[in-house]
Protein backbone atom coordinates (compact mmCIF):
# COMPACT_ATOMS: atom_id res chain seq x y z
CA UNK A 1 0.00 0.00 0.00
CA UNK A 2 1.42 3.20 -0.99
CA UNK A 3 1.64 5.61 2.43
CA UNK A 4 -0.62 8.29 1.32
CA UNK A 5 -3.72 7.53 -1.22
CA UNK A 6 -6.90 9.50 -2.10
CA UNK A 7 -9.51 8.55 -4.55
CA UNK A 8 -9.93 12.00 -5.32
CA UNK A 9 -6.63 12.53 -6.50
CA UNK A 10 -7.41 9.92 -8.73
CA UNK A 11 -10.64 12.32 -10.42
CA UNK A 12 -12.90 9.70 -9.50
CA UNK A 13 -14.84 11.46 -6.46
CA UNK A 14 -17.79 14.18 -6.93
CA UNK A 15 -17.26 17.12 -5.26
CA UNK A 16 -18.17 17.83 -1.37
CA UNK A 17 -22.49 18.54 -1.62
CA UNK A 18 -24.38 19.98 0.83
CA UNK A 19 -27.50 18.11 2.34
CA UNK A 20 -28.43 21.68 4.29
CA UNK A 21 -31.07 20.87 6.96
CA UNK A 22 -32.11 17.36 5.52
CA UNK A 23 -31.10 14.68 7.52
CA UNK A 24 -29.85 12.63 4.15
CA UNK A 25 -26.29 12.09 5.22
CA UNK A 26 -27.14 7.98 4.65
CA UNK A 27 -28.26 8.82 1.20
CA UNK A 28 -25.60 11.02 0.18
CA UNK A 29 -22.72 8.54 1.19
CA UNK A 30 -24.13 6.21 -1.04
CA UNK A 31 -24.84 7.95 -3.75
CA UNK A 32 -21.29 9.20 -3.46
CA UNK A 33 -20.02 5.57 -3.44
CA UNK A 34 -21.89 4.51 -6.50
CA UNK A 35 -20.70 7.22 -8.83
CA UNK A 36 -17.10 6.44 -7.40
CA UNK A 37 -17.30 2.80 -7.87
CA UNK A 38 -18.93 3.47 -11.61
CA UNK A 39 -15.81 6.04 -12.56
CA UNK A 40 -13.35 3.47 -11.09
CA UNK A 41 -14.80 1.12 -13.40
CA UNK A 42 -14.20 3.49 -16.38
CA UNK A 43 -17.66 4.99 -16.02
CA UNK A 44 -17.84 8.96 -16.81
CA UNK A 45 -17.70 10.78 -13.44
CA UNK A 46 -20.81 12.46 -12.63
CA UNK A 47 -23.66 13.34 -9.88
CA UNK A 48 -26.56 10.59 -9.19
CA UNK A 49 -29.72 11.54 -7.57
CA UNK A 50 -29.40 11.75 -3.59
CA UNK A 51 -32.77 12.59 -3.76
CA UNK A 52 -34.08 9.21 -5.85
CA UNK A 53 -33.02 7.38 -2.89
CA UNK A 54 -34.18 10.25 0.17
CA UNK A 55 -37.66 9.65 -1.57
CA UNK A 56 -37.98 5.57 -2.23
CA UNK A 57 -35.64 3.96 0.01
CA UNK A 58 -38.66 2.24 1.67
CA UNK A 59 -36.57 0.86 4.97
CA UNK A 60 -35.19 4.51 5.06
CA UNK A 61 -36.94 7.58 6.30
CA UNK A 62 -35.90 10.14 3.86
CA UNK A 63 -34.54 13.41 5.22
CA UNK A 64 -35.50 12.18 9.02
CA UNK A 65 -32.75 9.88 9.05
CA UNK A 66 -31.78 6.30 7.61
CA UNK A 67 -28.62 4.17 7.24
CA UNK A 68 -26.42 3.49 4.74
CA UNK A 69 -27.37 -0.60 5.18
CA UNK A 70 -30.66 -0.41 4.47
CA UNK A 71 -30.11 1.76 1.45
CA UNK A 72 -27.36 -0.62 0.07
CA UNK A 73 -30.03 -3.45 0.85
CA UNK A 74 -32.66 -1.73 -1.25
CA UNK A 75 -30.36 -0.63 -3.99
CA UNK A 76 -29.24 -4.19 -4.37
CA UNK A 77 -32.15 -6.22 -3.99
CA UNK A 78 -34.39 -4.36 -6.06
CA UNK A 79 -31.79 -3.68 -8.66
CA UNK A 80 -32.73 0.06 -8.37
CA UNK A 81 -31.07 1.91 -11.00
CA UNK A 82 -29.68 5.42 -9.85
CA UNK A 83 -30.52 8.57 -12.19
CA UNK A 84 -28.59 11.51 -12.90
CA UNK A 85 -28.77 13.92 -10.36
CA UNK A 86 -29.85 16.43 -13.23
CA UNK A 87 -32.87 14.34 -14.11
CA UNK A 88 -34.13 14.04 -9.86
CA UNK A 89 -32.19 16.60 -8.03
CA UNK A 90 -32.27 17.45 -4.87
CA UNK A 91 -34.16 19.79 -2.72
CA UNK A 92 -33.92 19.03 0.95
CA UNK A 93 -37.39 17.40 1.44
CA UNK A 94 -38.83 14.47 1.62
CA UNK A 95 -41.15 13.96 -1.71
CA UNK A 96 -43.02 11.50 -3.27
CA UNK A 97 -40.94 8.73 -5.03
CA UNK A 98 -40.71 8.79 -8.98
CA UNK A 99 -40.78 5.99 -11.31
CA UNK A 100 -38.75 5.15 -14.42
CA UNK A 101 -39.26 2.81 -17.31
CA UNK A 102 -37.10 0.15 -17.70
CA UNK A 103 -35.29 1.44 -20.76
CA UNK A 104 -34.61 4.46 -18.99
CA UNK A 105 -30.59 4.76 -18.31
CA UNK A 106 -29.21 4.57 -14.78
CA UNK A 107 -26.68 3.12 -12.59
CA UNK A 108 -27.26 -0.19 -10.62
CA UNK A 109 -24.89 -2.11 -8.13
CA UNK A 110 -24.04 -6.02 -8.16
CA UNK A 111 -23.31 -5.84 -4.59
CA UNK A 112 -21.86 -4.65 -1.37
CA UNK A 113 -19.81 -5.62 1.64
CA UNK A 114 -20.49 -4.17 5.55
CA UNK A 115 -17.57 -5.65 8.33
CA UNK A 116 -16.30 -4.18 10.87
CA UNK A 117 -12.45 -3.12 10.87
CA UNK A 118 -11.95 -2.56 14.31
CA UNK A 119 -8.10 -3.56 15.05
CA UNK A 120 -7.99 -3.75 11.70
CA UNK A 121 -7.83 -0.19 9.89
CA UNK A 122 -4.81 -1.62 7.83
CA UNK A 123 -7.35 -4.47 6.29
CA UNK A 124 -9.27 -1.42 6.06
CA UNK A 125 -7.33 0.69 3.85
CA UNK A 126 -6.75 -2.02 1.80
CA UNK A 127 -10.78 -2.32 1.02
CA UNK A 128 -10.41 1.02 0.50
CA UNK A 129 -7.39 1.00 -2.23
CA UNK A 130 -8.87 -2.53 -3.61
CA UNK A 131 -12.49 -1.58 -3.58
CA UNK A 132 -12.55 2.27 -3.57
CA UNK A 133 -14.33 4.84 -1.73
CA UNK A 134 -15.75 3.43 1.91
CA UNK A 135 -19.59 4.50 3.54
CA UNK A 136 -18.92 4.42 7.48
CA UNK A 137 -21.33 5.58 10.07
CA UNK A 138 -19.26 7.40 12.59
CA UNK A 139 -19.99 9.88 15.87
CA UNK A 140 -20.17 12.71 14.84
CA UNK A 141 -21.45 15.31 17.88
CA UNK A 142 -17.80 16.85 18.03
CA UNK A 143 -17.41 17.62 14.48
CA UNK A 144 -20.55 20.64 14.87
CA UNK A 145 -17.09 22.55 16.45
CA UNK A 146 -14.72 21.45 13.83
CA UNK A 147 -12.19 23.59 11.76
CA UNK A 148 -9.13 21.57 10.70
CA UNK A 149 -6.52 19.39 11.74
CA UNK A 150 -6.65 15.24 12.60
CA UNK A 151 -9.10 14.27 14.74
CA UNK A 152 -7.60 12.38 17.48
CA UNK A 153 -9.34 13.26 20.82
CA UNK A 154 -12.91 13.93 22.01
CA UNK A 155 -14.56 11.64 19.42
CA UNK A 156 -15.67 8.79 21.21
CA UNK A 157 -16.95 5.54 19.45
CA UNK A 158 -20.11 6.13 20.92
CA UNK A 159 -23.36 5.34 19.09
CA UNK A 160 -22.51 6.34 15.88
CA UNK A 161 -25.40 8.99 13.81
CA UNK A 162 -23.33 10.35 10.85
CA UNK A 163 -22.69 8.64 7.04
CA UNK A 164 -19.71 9.52 5.36
CA UNK A 165 -17.59 8.69 3.01
CA UNK A 166 -13.71 8.24 3.41
CA UNK A 167 -12.10 8.51 0.40
CA UNK A 168 -8.55 8.04 1.17
CA UNK A 169 -5.23 7.59 3.99
CA UNK A 170 -2.72 9.88 4.47
CA UNK A 171 0.12 8.15 6.20
CA UNK A 172 3.42 10.28 5.67
CA UNK A 173 3.06 12.28 9.24
CA UNK A 174 3.79 11.75 12.55
CA UNK A 175 -0.16 11.14 12.76
CA UNK A 176 -1.38 8.98 9.84
CA UNK A 177 -4.90 10.21 9.34
CA UNK A 178 -8.13 8.81 7.24
CA UNK A 179 -9.56 11.19 4.73
CA UNK A 180 -13.19 11.34 4.81
CA UNK A 181 -15.84 13.62 2.84
CA UNK A 182 -18.93 15.13 4.51
CA UNK A 183 -21.94 16.45 3.12
CA UNK A 184 -22.25 19.68 4.67
CA UNK A 185 -20.79 22.05 2.13
CA UNK A 186 -17.00 23.17 1.85
CA UNK A 187 -17.27 25.79 3.47
CA UNK A 188 -17.28 23.29 6.89
CA UNK A 189 -13.91 21.65 8.15
CA UNK A 190 -11.17 21.45 5.37
CA UNK A 191 -13.37 22.59 1.97
CA UNK A 192 -15.51 20.16 3.49
CA UNK A 193 -13.67 17.03 4.39
CA UNK A 194 -12.15 16.12 7.74
CA UNK A 195 -9.02 13.69 9.05
CA UNK A 196 -9.60 11.50 11.38
CA UNK A 197 -6.77 9.63 13.15
CA UNK A 198 -6.20 6.28 11.93
CA UNK A 199 -6.01 3.54 14.35
CA UNK A 200 -8.08 3.26 17.45
CA UNK A 201 -10.98 3.56 15.91
CA UNK A 202 -11.79 7.32 16.44
CA UNK A 203 -15.39 8.26 15.99
CA UNK A 204 -16.31 4.66 15.91
CA UNK A 205 -14.77 4.88 12.16
CA UNK A 206 -13.73 1.47 11.92
CA UNK A 207 -16.65 -0.34 12.92
CA UNK A 208 -19.49 0.24 10.43
CA UNK A 209 -18.03 0.13 6.88
CA UNK A 210 -18.99 -0.58 3.43
CA UNK A 211 -18.39 -0.88 -0.43
CA UNK A 212 -20.55 -1.21 -3.27
CA UNK A 213 -19.70 -3.22 -6.15
CA UNK A 214 -20.74 -2.49 -9.78
CA UNK B 1 -28.80 27.50 10.76
CA UNK B 2 -30.21 28.97 14.39
CA UNK B 3 -31.93 27.19 16.42
CA UNK B 4 -34.77 28.32 19.33
CA UNK B 5 -32.12 30.80 21.50
CA UNK B 6 -28.55 31.33 19.17
CA UNK B 7 -27.19 34.10 20.89
CA UNK B 8 -27.25 31.00 24.43
CA UNK B 9 -26.00 28.47 21.66
CA UNK B 10 -23.48 30.62 20.42
CA UNK B 11 -21.84 31.29 24.14
CA UNK B 12 -22.02 27.76 24.83
CA UNK B 13 -20.10 26.73 21.87
CA UNK B 14 -17.40 29.49 22.59
CA UNK B 15 -17.25 27.61 25.85
CA UNK B 16 -16.92 24.53 24.15
CA UNK B 17 -14.33 25.49 21.35
CA UNK B 18 -11.91 27.00 24.66
CA UNK B 19 -12.11 23.84 26.38
CA UNK B 20 -12.07 21.11 23.12
CA UNK B 21 -8.73 23.73 22.33
CA UNK B 22 -7.11 23.58 25.85
CA UNK B 23 -6.80 19.68 26.19
CA UNK B 24 -4.14 19.20 23.78
CA UNK B 25 -2.58 22.55 23.06
CA UNK B 26 0.54 21.31 21.41
CA UNK B 27 -0.04 18.21 20.14
CA UNK B 28 1.50 18.10 16.46
CA UNK B 29 -1.61 18.85 13.51
CA UNK B 30 -4.47 17.99 16.17
CA UNK B 31 -7.64 18.87 15.32
CA UNK B 32 -8.51 22.72 15.80
CA UNK B 33 -11.78 23.82 17.14
CA UNK B 34 -14.12 27.17 16.81
CA UNK B 35 -16.73 29.55 15.09
CA UNK B 36 -18.19 28.13 11.91
CA UNK B 37 -22.09 27.66 10.75
CA UNK B 38 -23.28 25.79 13.24
CA UNK B 39 -22.17 27.55 16.24
CA UNK B 40 -25.44 29.07 16.37
CA UNK B 41 -27.31 25.43 17.55
CA UNK B 42 -26.89 23.61 20.47
CA UNK B 43 -25.79 19.93 20.44
CA UNK B 44 -29.04 18.45 20.43
CA UNK B 45 -30.38 20.56 18.15
CA UNK B 46 -27.04 20.41 15.56
CA UNK B 47 -28.02 16.35 16.41
CA UNK B 48 -31.57 16.79 15.33
CA UNK B 49 -31.01 18.17 12.24
CA UNK B 50 -27.32 16.71 11.22
CA UNK B 51 -26.69 13.50 12.74
CA UNK B 52 -29.91 11.32 11.71
CA UNK B 53 -27.78 7.91 10.41
CA UNK B 54 -28.67 5.30 12.43
CA UNK B 55 -26.17 2.76 13.36
CA UNK B 56 -26.59 -1.00 12.16
CA UNK B 57 -24.45 -4.11 13.41
CA UNK B 58 -21.36 -5.57 11.03
CA UNK B 59 -19.80 -8.49 10.92
CA UNK B 60 -16.23 -8.72 12.44
CA UNK B 61 -13.77 -8.51 9.45
CA UNK B 62 -11.81 -11.34 9.26
CA UNK B 63 -8.75 -10.72 7.83
CA UNK B 64 -7.65 -14.76 7.76
CA UNK B 65 -11.13 -15.87 6.35
CA UNK B 66 -10.65 -13.90 3.17
CA UNK B 67 -7.96 -13.81 0.32
CA UNK B 68 -6.08 -10.90 2.00
CA UNK B 69 -7.50 -8.05 0.27
CA UNK B 70 -4.02 -6.65 -0.84
CA UNK B 71 -4.30 -10.13 -3.25
CA UNK B 72 -7.09 -9.22 -4.87
CA UNK B 73 -6.35 -8.66 -8.49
Amino acid sequence: LPLRFDWTDKHVVTPVRNQQTCGGCWAFTVVGAVESACAIKGQPLEALSVQQVIDCSYSNYGCNGGSPLNALNWLNKMQVKLVRDSEYPFKAQNGLCRYFSDSHSGFSIKGYSAYDFRDQEDEMAKALFTLGPLIVVVDAVSWQDYLGGIIQHHCSSGEANHAVLVTGFDKTGSTPYWIVRNSWGTSWGIDGCVHVKMGGNICGIAESVSAVFV
Amino acid sequence: PSGRNPPAAFRESLNRHRYLNSVFPGENSTAVYGINQFSYLFPEEFKAIYLRSRPSSFPRFLADAHTSISNVS
